[in-house]
Parts: C-alpha cells; sequence; structure tokens
C-alpha cells in the first residue's frame, strides 16, 4: 500500500519529530532533515537555514517549497510505501498571504497526475501520488485558531482528508487543552471546515461505533512527539522528553492523543483514508475538473 | 518611582500571565484581559476575540492596537507607579508587514510628550511616561529567531531598552534551551541588535560582577509564568503549572530564568533602567529630532 501524507505547519512545531515518532524511523534528523539517505531531498532547507543566520536581513523571504520523502514502513506486517510531503517555509514570513497556494498546487497536480495515469493503456500498473491526508499543525498557544491557521484549512479540506492536530501540546494543561479543542471546532465549524471523520457502517459493532465517536471527540489531537529514549522516575525506559519537573512519555494516552493519532493513522482507518481519496475527494476533483 | 514597561509578542505566548507573576498581582484576568477595574481599557480587546469566532473569514484583520494598564504595585516597600504597554495584534495576522510601525510609534510620542513637558513652565512636575523597558517574547520553536522577531527588534533596540525572552519555555528541553539561546544570540548580533545589560561600574565588588556577567550570559531568559498555586509531588504549595507527568514550579531558578529576570526588572536593575532611558535613550532621541 502506498500513503502519501502531507504535513504542514510553521517551523519549528514539531513536524518531522512527529513523523518519525509515528513511524518509529528516523525520517528526520534532529534538525528537521532527512537522514542520510535521503539528505539530497532536503539539502536547500539546511542551507537556508545556516544563510538566514547570516545574510542581512529585510532580503525576500524565500517562499513555500514543496519537498517529498519516500521510504518503506513496515507496521504490524504491512508493508507501506510511505511517502510524506513537507511545505517548509508556511507560516515563517513576515507577510503569509497565500503561502497556502504552492500546497494546494502541490495536491492538485497529483490529482492530475492521477487523471492522466487512468488515461493511459497500460492503467492497471497507476501510481497512485494522491494525498491521503493532510495533517495541519496547530500552534499550542491556548487562546484559538489564527487566520493563517483557517484559511489553510478551508483551502484544502474539500481536496484531502484534513487531520489538525495541536502541536507540542505539552505545552498545555488538561484543562487548557480541553478549552483549546472546543474553541478550535467551534471555528472550524462556522468556517464551514470539514475534518476527516473515519466512516460508521450500518454493520459494526457497538465497540467499534464507540470507539470511532471517542476518536471523533478528541480531534484535533492533542500530540507530542519524540524518538529519544528516556528514564521515567520509576525506572521505565520510554519514548518521551525529560524535563526537570518530569518526564512526558510519547506513548502514555494519559500523557497526550498521540497513540490515537497512530492509531487513526495506521492501525485503524488508512484503507478509509485512501478509499475516501479514491471515492469521494478525488471524484469530487475530477468533476470540477471536467465542469470548469 | 514609575517603571513603563512595554509587552511586544504574539497573542498566546503567556505576555498577561508572565506581567501577573512579575509583579504578584492579577492585572490580567484567565483571558489576558485587565481585571475588573480596569476592564474598561480592554473591553474591545474581548469584543475581537468573540467577534473572530463568528465573522466570517477572510475579512480584513484588525491591525496592531496600543492598549496600556496602570496600577501601584509595592516590591520590598518600595512602591512603584507600573503601567504596561501591550500591542495586542502583533504577529497575530496572515500579513505581519511593519506589524512594529504602531508600536515604534508609540515609543516615539511618550518621548514626544517628555520633551513637550521638559519646555513648560511647570517641569518640575513632569510625568515620566517613557518606555524604560520592552520585553520581547519570542516563540519556543527552538529553531532560531524568525523574520518578524529580527525587524521588531532591529526597529526598537535603538528607543528602549531591549530585553527579549523566550516565552512558554517549559516547552523547550535544557538542552534545547542552551541551543536555542546560542542560534538567538548569534542572530541578534548579526543583526546589530543590541540588548540591555547591566552596566558595570569600576567600583563594583567581585560578586556585583559576577552576578552581573551570570545575568548577562543567561540572556534572553528562557521564562515560565504563572499566577495559579499547585501541589508539588512532595506536598508544598506553589505558584506553577500541574502536568500529568510533574510540576513546574515558577519560582524554582532550575525549572525556568523566570527568577532572573524578576530581579533584573525590578529588584537589582530598575534604577538602571531608568536612568538609561533618560541619559542615553532619551537624548538620542532628542538629538536625533533636532537634526532632522
Ligand atoms: N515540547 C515539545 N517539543 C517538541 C515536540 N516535538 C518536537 N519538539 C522539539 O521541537 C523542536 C523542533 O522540532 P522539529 O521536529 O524540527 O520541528 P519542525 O520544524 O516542525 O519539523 C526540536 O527541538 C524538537 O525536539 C513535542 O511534542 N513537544
Ligand atoms: N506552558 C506554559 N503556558 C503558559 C505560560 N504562561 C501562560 N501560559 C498559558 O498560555 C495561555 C495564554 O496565556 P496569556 O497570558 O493569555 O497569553 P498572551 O496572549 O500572550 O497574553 C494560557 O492558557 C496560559 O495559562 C507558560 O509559561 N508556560
Amino acid at each position: 500500500f502506498s500513503l502519501n501524507l502531507l504535513c504542514v505547519g510553521q517551523g519549528g512545531l514539531g513536524k518531522s519529530t512527529l513523523i518519525n515518532t509515528l513511524f518509529n524511523k528516523q525520517l528526520y534528523d534532529l534538525e528537521g532533515k532527512p537522514t542520510e539517505d535521503l539528505a539530497a531531498l532536503k539539502l536547500e532547507d539546511s542551507e537556508n537555514l545556516s544563510e538566514s543566520l547570516e545574510r542581512p536581513q529585510g532580503e525576500e523571504q524565500p517562499s513555500v517549497k514543496i519537498e517529498t520523502i519516500s521510504t518503506d514502513i513496515e507496521e504490524n506486517g504491512v508493508k507501506l510505501a510511505l511517502t510524506v510531503v513537507d511545505a517548509p517555509g508556511f507560516g515563517d514570513a513576515i507577510d503569509n498571504t497565500d503561502s497556502w497556494v504552492p500546497i494546494v498546487r502541490e495536491i492538485d497536480s497529483r490529482f492530475d497526475q492521477y487523471l492522466d495515469a487512468e488515461n493511459r493503456i497500460d492503467r492497471d500498473v497507476i501510481q497512485d501520488h494522491r494525498i491521503h491526508a493532510c495533517l495541519y499543525f496547530i500552534e499550542p498557544t491556548g487562546h484559538c485558531l489564527a487566520p493563517l491557521d483557517l484559511e489553510f484549512c478551508k483551502a484544502v479540506h474539500q481536496k484531502c482528508n484534513l487531520i489538525p492536530v495541536i502541536a507540542k501540546s505539552d505545552i498545555l494543561t488538561d484543562e487548557e487543552i480541553e478549552q483549546f479543542k472546543h474553541t478550535i471546532k467551534t471555528q472550524l465549524d462556522n468556517a464551514g471546515v470539514e475534518l476527516f471523520e473515519p466512516p460508521q457502517y450500518s454493520l459494526d459493532d457497538k465497540d467499534t461505533v464507540a470507539r470511532c465517536a471517542a476518536l471523533c471527540t478528541r480531534m484535533p489531537f492533542a500530540v507530542v512527539g519524540s524518538t529519544s529514549e528516556v528514564s521515567t522516575p520509576d525506572g521505565r525506559r520510554v519514548r518521551g522528553r525529560s524535563y526537570p519537573w518530569g518526564v512526558i512519555e510519547v506513548d502514555n494516552e494519559s500523557h497526550s492523543d498521540f497513540v490515537h493519532l497512530r492509531d487513526l493513522l495506521i492501525r485503524l482507518y488508512l484503507m478509509e483514508l485512501r478509499e475516501k481519496t479514491e471515492n469521494v475527494l478525488f471524484e469530487r476533483y475530477r468533476s470540477e475538473k471536467l465542469m470548469s
């Protein structure tokens, strides 16, 4: 199976760390650049960071780039051809007007690529590069969504399965998270933004229905990411972050929603994400294209 | 004594919380609005928040506003007439071009106000509204300063004592804080930005010199703010934030630089901040004004 995941958010929100954590593989190194064998793809990005430390400020900022990393993942015995599409520069400039446009173009061009492939004679070997899900990283201010967040969500929710996450949620207490999630959901509702919802089937048993409902109410997922191994006060070795006042455990359900995001994305609804892309989102794109 | 403190940073970086924590007084309530007796000043701000949840998105965002809160503070038996100048809206829009301009204007207009007052006949009752220090809140990404941060710092460092702080620094581990501080200082150096440095006197004893040097190396201060009282695992009641994995104590030196910021601002260098404003920054403004 292929899984094409679009990851969007301002720099420094822990996107590369979260991807590494989700797939338990060092796709990105500690500076958020692709690891050795993929380094070529992100070389431009690391050059930008050192440049931005030296070049005279006020010079025009680089606009949003689209970068791709591909690798094979094995999850529960299932082989996944994973592609992560990243958009460094999004939200990082002084003026972020239209910064979502290159990203929307990328989603569309992948739909176009698939339309072309469908029309070829050897269509039984179509490679699916369409975006199956978009993880949108929200800054954990605790207040409300920023105008840029809403513009982005409105621009993409009809084109790909949108899964917003509250980045670095360890900065918020449990009460603050609850309040923040409530405000975010209200704003998204008011803006008419649809989020990915695992579909309900009439033949589902009670447990499945309950689990699906529980997952939906938890969105947007308040996540924490880390591939570092640390020791807890009671001596266990866990993936997490170590502070003077305590240790956050990534795989601990009471510390963040990480395990729920991982379940949704990889263990429970991977097929649903692909099917909705194929049957609903891609078809919507096809008919809009035919009509224009 | 008057202390006029300018506070600048994106929304949600804990500015109002930090002010409440520094002066141990609820100047701002839990939503970052001035408390009851000062509510009138910030009424417009709270209306904006509920409006932004309801109004159609894409509508033009409000630009940067300047708001002021004044109150009397008693610190170690010394009475302070504290004024906090806030700039809600800074850095919060999609396009933040020139968002520092209203703030620079505010600093200048307060200098102008003092220049006028000096020229009056009753100049022995001059009220000093000049900005004595600017606390600039840096987003704790862990990467580097954003272009907006640098533009702001360059625009104000010659006009007021600039004290950058890393907001909500509990999101970063100790190693990440060290690395981040190093990167920030490099960028500020390269941009020619001067930060407030407690002056050294030739008659200072070794301890004072050492303490001053230690404070300088700690900048930008990695702060945490909270007025909530929480219980530590070992049963103490402290100001802090309580998480499932531990309790951050605001007044604990090993948890953040908060006590160092408080010392610099209130206990050790309050006079130096006012003197530098009077003797250096205001005089620079006066001569630039005379020459233009
Ligand atoms: N507090 C906290 N820090 C994180 C988390 N995830 C990553 N970080 C740190 O945030 C910094 C930036 O992470 P990175 O993954 O490079 O962000 P990116 O620019 O969005 O790819 C690094 O110092 C990470 O160690 C998290 O969940 N919580
Ligand atoms: N993790 C963390 N959260 C904080 C800190 N200070 C404030 N907060 C929380 O951040 C949110 C916004 O704080 P606020 O002071 O209103 O931010 P402002 O918009 O900059 O004035 C609130 O939920 C605060 O409880 C801090 O030092 N660390």
